[in-house]
C-alpha cells in the first residue's frame, strides 16, 4: 500500500494473507497476496494470485497444498499468532485471461472452518443484481495489504516476493473510484495493449501518491453501504501499469466483484 | 335230409319234385343271409296231401323259434292253408323251411317248389324301437345302416345316441347361470357333464334352480336313469331328478361340482340354475375418534374394503406410522384384516436444528402439534439469520413446519459480514 496508514488489529477482520510456495519454480515460486474472508470456509481473491506461474497463457491453479492462508493477522512477522489454514480447493474463474487479467477473480476453500472473532469476520458481497455501473466515480473505498509501500525499491516480478519490500504491519489506503472512461483512456493513451474491460474498474488519484502495489493483489476494495453501514467488497486488487505504484495518472485496476455474483453464489451455495 | 342255404337267393323244392314225393320224409332248409337283410320266400308250385290242420304232410316256415306259416293241401280251406301268391318275409336274416310227409299218401302229390331272395332292410324306416333307432340322423345302406349326430354332438360308443362333451365348464365369477345342454330343449343322451364353480375361499355358493325342471325319473326307484349330483366341499346333494325344481340350495362352500348324468334314452327338458356367491360377513366397525369409515354399510362381507380417514388436522396412526389413510379388508372367515387405527392430531415433530442457531417454541409446553409455532434465531452474535425477516414456522396440516416466507426451507445462520472489529481511528488535529 503506497501512501497508506497502518491499520490497528481488527480494522480489516476479513483481510487474509495468502502465502504461496510453488516448490517446482524455486526461487521464483514464492509469493504472497491478499484475500477477503467471505464465510467460515471461503476466501475471495484474485485469480492471478493463485495461478501457477507459466510462460504460456495456460491457466493452472496452484496446488492447494502449496497455499497457506492466515487470518486475523496484523503484523506479518507474527504469523504464528494468527489463524492458519490449509486449503482444500482453489477455484479460478473459468474465463480468467492471464494476458489481460480479465475475470481476475478466484475462490479458496479452507480445509477447516475458521472460528469467527473480532479479528476474523467476513466481508459482505455486493447484493445480487447490482447495477454494473456501480461503484460510482469518486466514491471512496478502502484497500488494505502487506504489499510494497515504498515503490522506489525495485522488484523483479509482477507479484511481490515475501522477501521484498513489503510492509510488516497491515497498511490501508482510501482511494476514490475513477470514472470508467477516464480509466480506459488513461491506459489507452499510454499502452495500446492494456485493455480496461467492463469487469474492471480503476481507483486512485490523478496526482498519485496513494495506491495499491505489488503484494496487495487479491485484497478487497471495500466500500461502506450507506444504508446498512456494512463494508462490501466491490473490488479486488488486480493490476496496474508498469510505472511505479502511486505514480501520477496511473490508476490501480480492480476486479469488479458485482459482475461475478452468480458465479460466486453458485459455488458458495453449493457448498452450504 | 336238408341243407343250409347261404346264397343271396335260391330255390328249394320237395324231394323228387316234380315227381311225387315219398312217404315219411322230413327235410329242413336253413336259409341265412347277412345281417341287414331279410329273406323273402314265395312258392311257384304247391301240391301236398290235404289234412285237417295239416296234420299229415306240410311245409312249415319258421324264423327265430316262431312259426310264420304252415301250409298243406292244394287249395285254401278252413283248416288248410296254401301259400298261393303270398310272400313270406323273415323278420331278420334267417328263415327255415321244413317239409314233412307222413307214412301214407292217398293220392299222388307232386310237392312244392319255392324261391327265396335276400332283401335289404331299411332300418331307418323300419326301426321304431327307441332302443335301436338313431338318436339324431339315420343313414341306410345295403346290408346295414349308421347313425350320425347334429353339429356339436358326438356319437356315443353305442353308435346310436348322441352325447355332448360338457365337462370343461369352470365358473369363477361371483354370479352365473348354468343349464343342461340345449335347455329348454331336450338334453343330450349318454352324457356326463361336470360343471365346476370355483370361487375364492371366503365365498359361499348358493344355487337357485329354475321352476322349469325336468329330469327323467322313475316312480319307484330314485333317479335310475338321469340325475344331478352336487358335491360342495364335504357335502353332497342329490341325486336330483323328476319334474319338481329343487329350488334354492345353500352349499356352504366356495367350490361346487355339479354332475349331470343322462342315459341313452328319454326326452326331457332338463334344468337351469343361477348361482350367487355370498361372502362371509364381518362385524360392523366403529369409526375412530376424529375420523370416519367409508363406505358406511349396514353389513360388510368378504372382500369389502373400508377406508379409514381422519378429520382435518388429524392423521391416521397405525403401528406408530403416520398415514394419510388406511384401508381394512373383510377377510375370509369374517375377520377384518386389521383393527381400526387411531386418529391423532398432526404432529410436526421436533423441528430441525440449524447450525449456530436455536429454536424457540412460542407455546407454553413446547408443543409440536398442529398450529404450534416456533422461531429460529442465531446463538452467536457474529451470525445473523439468513434470509432475514420473519423466522416463525407453524406446524401445518401437512405435518411439516412451514414459514410464510420460506415455506419448508430452513433459514441459516450466516456470519455477519462487513463489520470491522475495531472502530476506525478518530480524526486527529493536524
Amino acid at each position: 500500500i503506497v501512501g497508506g496508514r497502518s491499520a490497528v488489529p481488527g480494522l480489516f477482520p476479513w483481510q487474509a494473507l495468502l502465502m504461496v510456495e510453488d516448490v517446482s519454480r524455486v526461487p521464483e515460486g514464492r509469493w504472497f497476496g491478499s484475500g477477503a474472508l467471505l464465510s467460515e470456509s471461503w476466501v475471495l481473491t484474485a485469480a492471478h494470485v493463485l495461478r501457477s506461474h507459466r510462460r504460456d497463457a495456460s491457466v493452472v491453479p496452484v496446488s492447494p497444498e502449496h497455499i497457506r492462508v492466515y487470518l486475523g493477522l496484523h503484523d506479518i512477522r507474527t504469523k504464528h499468532l494468527a489463524v492458519n489454514r490449509t486449503v482444500e480447493r482453489v477455484l479460478l474463474h473459468p474465463r480468467f485471461d492471464p494476458r489481460n487479467y480479465n475475470n481476475d477473480i478466484a475462490l479458496v476453500k479452507l480445509s477447516q472452518r475458521v472460528d469467527l472473532s473480532g479479528l476474523a469476520l467476513p466481508v459482505c458481497l455486493p447484493p445480487p443484481g447490482q447495477d454494473s455501473s456501480l461503484p460510482l466515480p469518486n466514491t471512496l473505498g478502502l484497500v488494505a495489504g502487506w504489499g510494497i509501500s515504498n515503490p522506489n525499491v525495485s522488484t523483479d516480478d509482477t507479484t511481490a516476493s515475501d522477501l521484498g519490500d513489503r510492509s510488516d504491519v497491515l497498511q490501508y489506503v482510501k482511494l476514490p473510484v475513477v470514472d470508467q472512461e477516464e480509466c480506459r483512456s488513461s491506459y489507452a493513451s499510454r499502452y495500446r495493449k492494456y485493455n480496461i474491460t467492463e469487469n474492471m474498474f480503476c481507483a486512485g488519484y490523478y496526482e498519485g501518491g496513494r495506491d495499491t502495489c505489488l503484494g496487495d493483489s487479491g485484497g478487497a476494495f471495500v466500500m461502506e453501504d450507506p444504508h446498512t453501514g456494512r463494508w462490501v467488497a466491490q473490488g479486488l486488487v488486480s493490476w496496474g501499469g508498469p510505472e511505479k505504484c502511486g505514480s501520477q495518472r496511473v490508476y490501480g485496476v480492480y476486479t469488479r466483484v458485482s459482475n461475478y455474483m452468480p458465479w460466486l453464489q453458485n459455488h458458495l451455495d453449493s457448498d452450504s | 335230409q336238408g341243407a343250409n342255404l347261404t346264397d343271396m337267393y335260391g330255390t328249394l323244392h320237395s324231394p323228387n319234385y316234380p315227381e311225387s314225393y315219398e312217404k315219411e320224409v322230413e327235410v329242413t332248409w336253413n336259409i341265412s343271409v347277412p345281417d341287414g337283410f331279410q329273406i323273402k320266400l314265395y312258392f311257384i308250385h304247391f301240391d301236398l296231401e290235404p289234412s285237417y290242420l295239416c296234420e299229415y304232410d306240410y311245409v312249415k316256415v319258421e324264423a327265430e323259434q316262431e312259426v310264420l306259416a304252415t301250409f298243406c293241401g292244394r287249395e285254401e280251406t278252413d283248416t288248410e292253408q296254401v301259400p298261393g301268391d303270398q310272400v313270406i318275409t323273415s323278420p331278420r336274416n334267417v328263415l327255415s323251411v321244413t317239409f314233412r310227409s307222413d307214412f301214407s299218401n292217398e293220392e299222388r302229390f307232386s310237392g312244392f317248389e319255392a324261391h327265396y331272395s335276400a332283401v335289404d332292410v331299411d332300418e331307418c324306416r323300419d326301426r321304431n324301437d327307441e332302443d335301436l333307432a338313431c338318436d339324431h340322423y339315420c343313414h341306410n345302406y345295403i346290408g346295414g345302416y349308421y347313425c350320425s349326430c347334429r353339429y356339436g354332438y358326438v356319437l356315443h360308443s353305442d353308435n346310436r345316441t348322441c352325447r355332448v362333451e360338457c365337462s370343461d365348464s369352470v365358473f369363477t365369477e361371483r354370479t352365473g347361470v348354468l343349464s343342461s345342454s340345449d335347455y329348454p330343449r331336450s338334453y343330450p343322451k349318454s352324457s356326463d357333464c361336470l360343471y365346476r364353480i370355483e370361487l375364492e375361499e371366503g365365498f359361499q355358493v348358493n344355487l337357485e334352480f329354475d321352476d322349469t325342471f325336468d329330469i327323467e325319473d322313475h316312480p319307484e326307484v330314485t333317479c335310475p336313469y338321469d340325475y344331478i349330483k352336487i358335491q360342495a366341499g364335504q357335502r353332497e346333494f342329490g341325486p336330483l331328478c323328476g319334474d319338481r325344481s329343487p329350488g334354492r340350495i345353500q352349499t356352504g362352500s366356495n367350490s361346487v361340482q355339479i354332475l349331470f348324468h343322462s342315459d341313452n334314452s328319454g326326452e326331457n327338458v332338463g334344468w337351469r340354475l343361477s348361482y350367487t356367491a355370498v361372502g362371509s360377513q364381518c362385524q360392523v366397525l366403529q369409526p375412530p375418534e376424529n375420523g370416519q369409515l367409508e363406505p358406511v354399510q349396514p353389513q360388510y362381507t368378504f372382500k369389502d374394503h373400508v377406508l379409514v380417514t381422519c378429520n382435518h388436522g388429524y392423521k391416521v396412526f397405525k403401528d406408530d406410522e403416520e398415514l394419510e389413510h388406511y384401508q381394512i379388508v373383510c377377510e375370509k372367515g369374517g375377520s377384518w384384516s386389521s383393527t381400526v387405527p387411531t386418529c391423532k392430531m398432526v404432529d410436526c415433530g421436533a423441528p430441525e436444528e440449524i447450525e449456530n442457531g436455536t429454536v424457540t417454541f412460542e407455546g407454553p409446553s413446547n408443543s409440536t402439534l398442529l398450529g404450534s409455532r416456533i422461531q429460529y434465531s442465531c446463538t452467536n452474535p457474529l451470525h445473523h439469520l439468513y434470509p432475514s425477516g420473519n423466522s416463525t414456522y407453524t406446524c401445518t396440516e401437512a405435518g411439516v413446519w412451514t414459514s410464510e416466507e420460506l415455506g419448508t426451507k430452513l433459514p441459516s445462520c450466516q456470519p455477519v459480514c462487513g463489520e470491522p472489529g475495531q472502530a476506525f481511528p478518530a480524526l486527529q488535529k493536524r
